[in-house]
């Protein structure tokens, strides 16, 4: 597949880095070969697989001060740790020309070495964001099945729709995921249905549903396959996984 | 009071926006006069309130543009909405001398009008957040009882520090709010002992159930109080209220 996708929705706690790191580990457990690439300064892509060390992180070799070097997570998996100092890329990046290429530059000379390379995103949309569009083939939404978390989805939609035909011409929306679905609440069922008519067929099939697992897991540095392996959450990412892997 | 505080927490999700419109809704119940100051881009507390509207916003007041000019939203509240154009900020500002100044300098005129102004911040720690924390007299700090949203209070508590010893002296933390709590789950538990233990007394004994009437009240305009006065949302952001004033 050779495929990059971007989890990104600038509404926080939405689960980006929760379905970045449980979708990762059910492709890998598949058979897929992996790459993470952590882009938010809190780090908690890094935090949720046990990587404390930060030697080769994203912010050095995206300032060209060392070659991108992947870490062993697991068999099939790796990830380019982040680093506080993301924070100050956007400032030191503003004289840069082309800035928003970066990443793009970055992960072209290892992109042919794994199926899928997945980049978890801040909560926000600046230019660390603009890299991760900018980079990928598609991008993936999740979303929570609140009013407030798709209040902003339209302001999202309006900076991809400008990556696309300014940057990134092949730009897509591989899909928006909704994330601690509770079938039993009704606003839960309306956003659904909301968002189905919106997205038309780019909203999954498969939710999540809240499971506590999900939030024990990071404390352990491990995924919820190998942490909780019969839990809600490992069967919901695990779904969430076959439907994506069925629309390659 | 004429107290400034800032509602604050570079992890995504985990009840500002909830916290500062109900907090204040409640202060302004028991007859206090509360201003609210939107600074998240997203714009979520102005549409928690119903305001549509984002003439006069605060990013055109700290560009100098405009006079501050709140909108009223009920008796003894009030609002200042946001702007997408807030985004640009940070560019905006690059070179301008004492740029974490701006809000500071905005609320000293207004300051005494209102009992307490309430600030409510984006998921992150950059020129937005830095003008809140220069801003106010104290700050709140929501979590959810979950391990990632512990992880990064390091790294708050390590720029408030900062902020403190070089441009507001006054800092001081106003109190930690857990919020989503469920007394029955072990992993809630144990995050609440360890706060208790990691910040002493500064840890609010009431904290917030999770409660879909929360999720609901942002597509009504109304706060909680309006929306559902009988939830629990409303009974526990009730208390929450008194053992601030308590502690004033
Ligand atoms: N299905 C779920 N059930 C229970 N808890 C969950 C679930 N998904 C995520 N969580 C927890 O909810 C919190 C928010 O999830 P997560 O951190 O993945 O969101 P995010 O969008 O990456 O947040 P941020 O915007 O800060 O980057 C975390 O503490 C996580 O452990
Ligand atoms: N106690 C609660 N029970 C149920 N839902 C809640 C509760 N508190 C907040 N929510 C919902 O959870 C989501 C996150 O809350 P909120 O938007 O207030 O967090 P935030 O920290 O302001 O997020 P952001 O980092 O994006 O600014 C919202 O959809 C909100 O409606
Ligand atoms: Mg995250
Ligand atoms: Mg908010």
């Amino acid at each position: 597949a050779n495929k990059i996708i971007s989890m990104i929705n600038q509404k926080g706690g939405v689960g980006k880095t929760t379905t970045t790191c449980s979708l990762a580990a059910a492709l890998s457990l598949k058979g897929k070969k992996v790459l993470l690439i952590d882009l938010d300064p809190q780090a908690n892509l890094s935090q949720s697989l046990g990587i404390s060390d930060f030697e080769n992180n994203i912010y050095q070799a995206l300032k060209g001060e060392s070659e991108i070097s992947p870490i062993k997570v697991m068999n099939n998996l790796y990830i380019v740790p982040s680093s506080m100092d993301l924070n100050a890329l956007e400032h030191e990046m503003t004289n840069e020309p082309g800035r928003e290429y970066l990443l793009k530059e970055l992960l072209a000379s290892i992109k042919d070495n794994y199926d899928f390379i997945i980049i978890d995103c801040s909560p926000s949309i600046g230019l660390i964001a603009l890299n991760a569009l900018s980079a990928c083939d598609t991008f993936i939404i999740p979303v929570l099945p609140h009013h407030l978390s798709i209040q902003g989805l339209s302001g999202l939609a309006g900076v991809a729709k400008k990556v696309k035909s300014r940057i990134n011409p092949k730009l897509k929306l591989e899909g928006v995921l909704i994330t601690q679905f509770s079938y039993r609440k009704v606003l839960h069922r309306d956003v659904q249905n909301a968002l189905k008519k919106h997205f038309n067929g780019r909203l999954y099939d498969s939710t999540i549903r809240e499971n506590i697992s999900l939030a024990e897991a990071p404390s352990t540095g491990m995924d919820i396959f190998r942490y909780a392996p019969n839990s809600n959450g490992a069967e919901d990412y695990l779904k969430l996984c076959e439907e994506f892997l069925s629309k390659q």
